[in-house]
């Protein structure tokens, strides 16, 4: 999970996208 | 009631298309033929046309450590600055091809470290097909449609720059004679992205359940969109081999950028990504 920190975070985002 | 369904289910990821991704296959066709009055993109074809085309999107200036600067030649700094700008792009449509993802009916409840897995492999082959109608013979439209870079500048960078672009113009080149629509685009980006035999997935079945009805789906639209275009959806399934191939290699030159250049940084999550992909 660690190693995909800001995908995880991207999918489970409820709307809107996050701040790259 | 069947082919209701998968009418319905095309419709319902045409419309998420639309929602999440800004530069229509549509709106870029009319730019590229000219047939849109008001929006004719700024040309870079050289050095200074892409200094001046930096100047006008107002792209964002990578910090450079001062002692390297005068070590540097200019144009080796300006080339680097581009790629960085093309990394926040990719990064941002990273993000419009998840939310996308999630649109996909099942998809936010297949297991959460499958929907990362997916997306790891899918997103560079999502974003290279996306990149297709963005293109012609003789280059590419950047920044939403606002600039046109030729892929005669393309191939004039420095090693390995110049390699980068090359192997998707000639896929684009190929692929878009296939006459695909937004509304097909959709279709196959969602076949993509739900492909059940990345590596390291714990939960193949439901996948490639869904994947399934997508792809009849795809094969409905193709027969009612194309009628008169023979085994169109072959031809569009046999393109995913060469979408691997493309990302592949892509990765590769990433890693040779990497270790040869100094001032070189990859956006986290385009690391995410690509760390131990392929």
């Amino acid at each position: 999970k660690e190693k995909h920190k800001i995908l995880h975070r991207l999918l489970q985002n409820s709307s809107s996208p996050v701040d790259l | 009631p069947e082919s209701a369904d998968l009418r319905a289910l095309a419709r319902q990821l045409y419309e998420s298309y639309l929602k999440y991704f800004p530069l229509t296959k549509a709106k870029a066709r009319a730019i590229l033929s000219g047939k849109t009055s008001d929006n004719t993109p700024f040309v870079i074809h050289d050095m200074k046309s892409l200094l001046e085309g930096e100047q006008m999107i107002n792209c964002r200036q990578m910090p450079m450590q001062e002692h390297r600067r005068s070590d540097m030649g200019i144009m080796h700094e300006v080339e680097l600055r581009f790629f960085h700008s093309c990394q926040s792009r990719s990064a941002e449509a990273v993000s419009e091809v998840t939310e996308f993802a999630k649109s996909i009916p099942g998809f936010v409840n297949l297991d959460l470290n499958d929907q990362v897995t997916l997306l790891k492999y899918g997103v560079i082959e999502v974003l290279i097909i996306m990149m297709a109608p963005l293109m012609n013979k003789d280059g590419t439209l950047i920044s939403y449609g606002q600039i046109f870079m030729t892929r005669e500048f393309l191939k004039s960078l420095r090693k390995p720059f110049c390699e980068m672009m090359e192997p998707k113009f000639e896929f684009s080149v190929k692929f878009n004679m296939l006459e695909l629509d937004d509304s097909d685009m959709a279709l196959f980006l969602a076949v993509i992205i739900l492909s059940g035999d990345r590596p390291g997935l714990l939960n193949v079945k439901p996948i490639e359940d869904l994947q399934e009805t997508v792809l009849h789906s795809l094969e409905l639209q193709l027969k009612m969109n194309h009628p008169d275009s023979l085994q169109l959806f072959a031809k569009v399934l046999q393109k995913m081999t060469d979408l691997r191939q493309l990302v592949t290699d892509h990765v590769q030159l990433i890693q040779l950028l990497k270790e040869t250049e100094v001032d070189w940084c990859l956006h986290p999550l385009l690391q995410e990504i690509m760390r131990d992909l392929y």
